[in-house]
């Protein structure tokens, strides 16, 4: 039996949100630590991991390690129907074929379950090396969904370079060129516009915009995301989600041939 | 010429 009930029902639905463009199908896996879905996109050029501890949950019991096939799609419509203030909670039997979600409103006076069929999607998993990177950007997660929007309309690779004094994010196409710096700046006044580099040596990735605009579909889950960068190396696209765990993209780079 | 890489030409299949 697996059973998890979640008080912040919304964070389900922000994540579901963050990925469904990405990811289509996807095996959520369920063990006693937790929920986690690993999962590419049809090109296989980005990645997504998600991981959510059993104790950020009001409620966690995994008799067994499962693994569920769902379509993001449909479950997005689903928790559609969830109040913003909702508790969910999932439940699906060890050999069943579906996963109920209930939605409890805040003074339970409305409680809806919805059944979705699992399906049998058979998923790679990529083994993610721990990597010691070159650079750690961390930004406010708006002001890298703004950075990544604005200079979408320039061009479709961004190329992405970090060095002591700040992050530049520069993009050309037939409109034009266009460069952003973010600077260092730990002493902001506001925590949540602090933006923080952490540099070994001095690094510079070109990316493809689109995949980084997809990303940032999460960034109603926290205040801030880090970019984390090495040499040739896929970037990590990290959110922290507060007390549960994180939901981190990887892409890999555009290399000079 | 810029050339997109996949993600399995870094991270290894499970």
């Amino acid at each position: 039996m697996f059973e998890a009930r979640l008080v912040q029902g919304n964070l389900l639905k922000k994540v579901v949100d963050a990925v469904k463009d990405l990811v289509t199908d996807a095996n959520f896996d369920c063990s006693s630590s937790g929920f986690t879905l690993q999962a590419m996109d049809n090109s296989h050029v980005s990645l997504v991991s998600l991981s959510l501890r059993s104790d950020g949950f009001e409620h966690f019991r995994c008799d067994r390690n499962m693994s569920m096939g769902m379509s993001l799609g449909n479950l997005a419509k689903i928790l559609k129907c969830a109040g913003n203030d909702d508790i969910v909670t999932m439940k699906a039997a060890d050999d069943g074929d579906t996963v109920t979600f209930m939605f409890e409103s805040p003074k339970e006076d409305r409680v809806s379950d919805f059944e979705l069929k699992l399906m049998d999607i058979d998923s790679e998993h990529l083994g993610i090396p721990d990597t010691d990177y070159a650079a750690t950007v961390t930004l406010p997660a708006a002001e890298y969904q703004r950075i990544c929007r604005d200079l979408s309309s320039i061009g479709d690779t961004v190329v992405i370079s970090a060095t002591k004094d700040g992050v530049k994010f520069s993009s050309s196409g037939d409109v034009g060129t266009a460069n952003i710096t973010v600077r260092q700046n730990t002493t902001a006044d506001k925590k949540e516009e602090q933006v923080s580099i952490d540099l070994k040596e001095p690094v510079a990735l070109t990316f493809a915009l689109r995949y980084l605009n997809s990303f940032a579909k999460a960034t109603p889950l926290a205040s801030h995301v880090s970019l984390s960068m090495a040499r040739d190396l896929p970037v990590m696209v990290d959110y922290q989600i507060s007390d549960m765990g994180h939901l981190r993209f990887y892409l890999a780079p555009k290399i000079e041939d | 010429l810029l050339v997109q890489y996949g993600l399995p030409d870094f991270f290894t299949a499970l």
